[in-house]
C-alpha cells in the first residue's frame, strides 16, 4: 500500500498540548480543508474491503495517486491502469477525465419482475444519489453489475441486456423509461458488466434529483424475454465482493471561490 | 531529526563585483552566516494520529511540506525568486526598517488524494488541490 513517509520529530522543540476544544477545533479545520462537514462515521466495520467497491476505488485511487506523485498539479488523470485487487475493467473508454470526486454509490433498493409475474422480466436498483457532490459537474457516470454464468436453458445463446433509466413512475400503465446503454454478449460470459448510464446525469444537478432508478432487461436473440436472474445477473443478494454499485466522476467548477470564515 | 543545517561557502564570481566589495552602500552586509535559505521542509500530516482511519481508507497520512528560510540578498537562483523579490531584497539592503525581506513561500502545490467512507458507507475519491509544497522560492 502507501508508503509511510519518515515523520519529523523535532527534538527539543516543546509541542503544546492542545486543549480538549483546541483538539476539535483543529480536527474540525483540516475536515473543513477536506471539503467535509464533519466527520464522517461509516456503518459497518470499515475495515473489511472484501466488498467490490472499495476495492474497485482502492484500485482507482492507487492509479491517481502514483499520477499525482510523479507529475504534480497538473496531472492529468489518464487512464488508470487498474490491477491487482479487483479483477474489474478500468472505467470505459476515455470517461476518466480530470476528476475531482469520484463516488461509489452502494445504496439501493432492488425490485425484481421475475419468473413469477407476467414478462417483461427485469431488475430494477434504484440509487441513493445524495452522495453526488451538488456544486460539481457530472463528467461520466457507470453503473457496474457482476454476471455469473446463465442458467443452462441459455448455455449457448447471445443475450442482449439493455439498462434504462425510470424516469417516471406511473400507477395505471408501465414507466416512463429512457435507454442509456445495450450490451450484447454470450450467456455463459462471466465478469463484471459496465454500463454506460452518463446519460441519466444530466437533470442531477442541484437538488432536483436525489434517487436514480435503473432497469434491467435481458432478451435471446429472437427477442425472447430473460428472467435477469436466470441470465446470471447478480443482484444485492450476492456475496459482497460482487454486488452492483454505481460510480460517478465529477468535476468542480473552475474557481469554487472559498467561503470566508 | 532534522539535518543540521550547512555552513555557506562564499561563491566566487569573478564577473560580479561581490556586493561586499562596493563601496559604501553594502559595508554592513553580512552573507547569511548560519541562517538557512528559503527552501522545502518535511511536514508529515498523520490520519493515524488523527485517529480517522476508521474512515480514511488510503492514504494514512501525507507529506504536505512547508517553506522555511531567509529570503536575504543576494537571492540565489536555487531560491526561485521573483524579480520583485530580488527588487525587494536590494531596497531592504538599503532600508531595512521601512522595506521587509522578501517572503520565502510555496512556488508550486500540487493536489492530493483521499479515498474515504461517507456516512453511508459510500466510498468517495476526493482530489484535494494546492495541498502538497513542490517547491518554494522568496516572493
Amino acid at each position: 500500500g502507501s508508503v509511510l513517509r519518515r515523520r519529523l520529530h523535532s527534538a527539543g522543540v516543546p509541542q503544546r498540548r492542545l486543549s480538549g476544544g483546541e483538539r476539535r477545533d483543529v480536527q474540525r479545520e483540516i475536515l473543513a480543508v477536506l471539503g467535509l462537514p464533519g466527520r464522517p462515521r461509516p456503518r459497518a466495520p470499515s475495515r473489511a474491503p472484501a466488498a467490490a467497491a472499495p476495492l474497485f476505488m482502492l484500485d482507482l485511487y492507487h492509479a491517481v495517486a502514483g499520477e499525482e506523485e510523479e507529475e504534480g498539479e497538473e496531472a492529468a488523470v489518464s487512464r488508470p491502469v487498474l490491477t491487482g485487487l479487483s479483477t474489474q475493467s478500468p472505467p470505459p473508454g476515455s470517461v476518466v477525465s480530470r476528476a475531482d470526486t469520484v463516488v461509489s454509490l452502494v445504496n439501493m433498493v432492488e425490485q425484481d419482475r421475475d419468473l413469477f409475474s407476467p414478462k417483461p422480466y427485469w431488475k430494477e436498483l434504484r440509487f441513493d444519489l445524495t452522495q453526488v457532490p451538488a456544486g460539481e459537474a457530472v463528467t461520466a457516470a457507470e453503473f457496474r453489475i457482476y454476471k455469473n454464468r446463465a442458467a443452462p436453458g441459455y448455455a449457448n445463446s447471445s443475450l442482449q441486456i439493455s439498462i434504462y433509466e425510470v424516469e417516471a413512475q406511473n400507477s395505471n400503465r408501465e414507466s416512463d423509461l429512457l435507454l442509456l446503454d445495450v450490451q450484447d454478449l454470450r450467456a455463459g460470459t462471466e465478469g463484471w458488466l459496465v454500463f454506460d448510464v452518463t446519460a441519466a446525469s444530466n437533470h442531477w444537478s442541484g437538488d432536483q434529483k436525489r434517487s436514480l432508478g435503473l432497469r434491467l432487461y435481458v432478451e435471446t436473440d429472437d427477442g425472447h424475454s430473460v428472467d435477469p436472474g436466470s441470465a446470471g445477473l447478480l443482484g444485492r443478494r450476492g456475496p459482497r465482493s460482487k454486488q452492483p454499485f454505481m460510480v460517478t466522476f465529477s468535476r468542480a467548477s473552475p474557481s469554487p471561490g472559498r467561503v470566508t470564515r | 531529526a532534522a539535518r543540521p543545517p550547512r555552513r555557506r561557502q562564499h561563491k566566487k564570481s569573478n564577473e560580479l563585483p561581490h556586493p561586499n566589495k562596493l563601496p559604501g552602500i553594502f559595508d554592513d552586509v553580512h552573507a547569511t552566516e548560519g541562517r538557512q535559505v528559503c527552501r522545502r521542509h518535511e511536514l508529515y500530516v498523520s490520519f493515524q494520529d488523527l485517529g480517522w482511519l476508521d474512515w480514511v481508507i488510503a492514504p494514512q497520512g501525507y507529506s504536505a511540506y512547508y517553506c522555511e528560510g531567509e529570503c536575504a540578498f543576494p537571492l540565489d537562483s536555487c531560491m526561485n525568486a521573483t524579480n520583485h523579490a530580488i527588487l525587494q531584497s536590494l531596497v531592504h539592503l538599503m532600508k531595512p526598517e521601512a522595506v521587509p525581506k522578501a517572503c520565502c513561500a510555496p512556488t508550486k502545490l500540487s493536489a492530493t488524494s483521499v479515498l474515504y467512507y461517507d456516512s453511508n458507507n459510500n466510498v468517495i475519491l476526493k482530489k484535494h488541490r494546492n495541498m502538497v509544497v513542490k517547491s518554494c522560492g522568496c516572493h
